[in-house]
């Protein structure tokens, strides 16, 4: 028997938001630690890694360990019909077919229970090193989606170098090119969300597909930071932390020169 | 000119 409930039932349609667009099914594992997610996109550029702990539950019971063979976007379509402030519970058998997700209104008055069909999903699980990354940089995750957004406009690659003073994310197409450079904050500025933080051992510069770091920024929503990790020739990390209850990272191989 | 690589490349499967 699994049971898991979330009295921030939204918290569930924002990550099935932030997953959706890049991975189309993926296995959900349930144990006792609590859910984790491991999915690559179709081109297998990226890796998308959810991580949520029993303890972020308002209610967690899982007797055995199981797979979940989602789709995400018919997932994403029954959770459509739950209320932004509803309770969510999803609960499924030891060998289950099917998922099921019932949600509950803030006063009890209304109740609604779907099943969604769950399928035989055949993946290759892949093992991510525990690795100390060379520069991590913390900053607004709104300020990202921006930078994406808006050099995704001029060009397909976009260039991240970061340094002590700051990070630079550069772009160039037919149009022309731009840079933007946010500097880390000085310790007075303002609240601790808004900050840029870098921790840097040595400089990095590494060239990304614009398209994906777009898909990765659907996770906004799920918190005021992001985190960047980055070292030379390895895919970065794009790290979105979920107020207590976990985080869900992407992993995107870089573009290298021939 | 630059290369897409694939996410494999980096990590092993287990």
């Amino acid at each position: 028997m699994f049971e898991a409930r979330l009295t921030e039932g939204s918290l569930l349609k924002k990550i099935i938001e932030a997953i959706k667009d890049l991975v189309q099914e993926a296995n959900v594992d349930c144990s006792e630690e609590g859910l984790t997610m491991q999915a690559m996109d179709a081109s297998h550029v990226s890796l998308c890694s959810l991580n949520m702990r029993h303890g972020g539950f308002d209610h967690y019971r899982c007797d055995r360990s199981i797979s979940l063979g989602l789709n995400l976007a018919n997932l994403g379509k029954i959770l459509k019909c739950a209320g932004n402030d509803d309770v969510v519970t999803l609960k499924a058998e030891d060998e289950p077919d099917t998922l099921t997700l019932m949600f509950e209104s803030p006063n009890q008055e209304r109740i609604s229970d779907f099943e969604l069909k769950l399928m035989d999903i055949e993946t290759e699980h892949l093992g991510i090193p525990n690795e100390e990354y060379k520069c991590t940089i913390s900053m607004p995750s709104g300020e990202f989606q921006r930078i994406v957004r808006d050099l995704a406009v001029i060009g397909e690659t976009c260039i991240i170098t970061c340094t002590k003073e700051g990070v630079k994310f550069s772009v160039s197409g037919d149009l022309g090119n731009g840079n933007v450079t946010v500097r880390q904050s000085s310790a007075a500025d303002g609240d601790e969300k808004d900050q840029v933080k870098i921790q840097m051992e040595e400089p990095v510069t590494l060239n990304f597909a614009l398209r994906y770091l777009g898909f990765f920024t659907k996770a906004t929503p799920l918190g005021s930071t992001v985190k960047l990790h980055m070292s030379p020739d390895v895919p970065i990390v794009v790290e979105y932390p979920i107020d207590g209850i976990g985080s869900i990272s992407y992993f995107l191989a870089p573009k290298i020169d021939e | 000119r630059n290369k897409q690589r694939k996410i494999m490349v980096f990590f092993s499967s287990c």
